[in-house]
């Protein structure tokens, strides 16, 4: 038996529009301890992993591990019923066929009830070696996002570099060549800060179109975290107060 | 030009 209650539903609702353009079939993990998902997009290229503490729930109970194979786009259809101050409950019995998703409103004494037909998914897992990043940089969201969107207007691949004093966001292509640079900002507004940590610079390629995609989920969380090694794919992170953690993984483009 | 990489280099499907 599972059932996990979220008082804020507005951020599960966030979660599955912030996956739901990725990845399409997923296995979500139930544990005691909590809800994980990992999943790869079609090309594997990119790969959404997901981390809700069972703390960050109202109510919380998972008397084993289970794994609910869901359809994100009709997650995210069911989705469209919550209002954004439901409190949203999900519930599942051991061998489930659906997954029943709850929205309440206690104010309105409105209820809604949907049975999520589940599905048999054999996917594959990836093992993600932990990783010591030697290049990790904290940004506004809500700025990277705009640095991203703005970028991909003028090409479709963006050069990162990293180094001690700044972090650099370069692009070049038959518009012309350029560049957004950020060094440290401790403003006093802590969320206009961008924090560099850099033990070793890094410089890679990645394809802007997959970044415009992670940060759907920048209404998740003030800043975005980017995480880098010169070895390694990208990990774009948003930590979710209280509840948990989205990550992103982007593989790298290489120059021929 | 440039190819992208695809994560299966990097990470080990079990």
């Amino acid at each position: 038996m599972f059932e996990a209650k979220l008082t804020e539903g507005l951020i599960l609702k966030k979660i599955v529009e912030s996956i739901k353009d990725i990845v399409t079939d997923v296995n979500i993990d139930i544990s005691p301890s909590g809800i994980s998902l990992q999943a790869m997009d079609s090309s594997h290229v990119a790969l959404v992993s997901l981390n809700l503490s069972m703390d960050g729930f109202e109510h919380y109970r998972a008397d084993t591990n289970m794994v609910l194979g869901v359809s994100i786009a009709n997650l995210a259809k069911v989705m469209k019923l919550a209002d954004n101050n439901d409190q949203i409950t999900l519930q599942a019995d051991q061998e489930a066929t659906h997954l029943k998703i709850i929205f309440e409103n206690p104010k309105t004494e409105r209820t809604t009830e949907f049975n999520l037909n589940l599905i048999t998914i054999d996917s594959e897992h990836l093992a993600i070696p932990e990783t010591e990043y030697s290049s990790v940089v904290t940004i506004n969201s809500g700025e990277f996002s705009k640095i991203c969107k703005e970028l991909f207007s003028l090409s479709e691949t963006v050069q990162i570099t990293t180094n001690t004093d700044y972090v650099q966001f370069s692009v070049e292509g038959e518009v012309g060549s350029g560049q957004v640079r950020l060094g440290h900002n401790d403003s006093e507004k802590k969320e206009d800060q961008t924090i560099l940590e850099v033990s070793e610079s890094v410089q890679q390629q990645f394809a802007i179109r997959y970044l415009n995609m992670f940060n759907k989920a920048s209404t998740l969380s003030s800043f975005t975290r980017l995480c880098l090694h010169q070895e390694q794919p990208l990990v774009v992170e948003f930590k979710i107060d209280n509840l948990g953690v989205l990550k992103y993984f982007l593989a790298p483009k290489i120059s021929d | 030009g440039r190819t992208q990489v695809r994560l299966d280099s990097f990470f080990r499907v079990y």
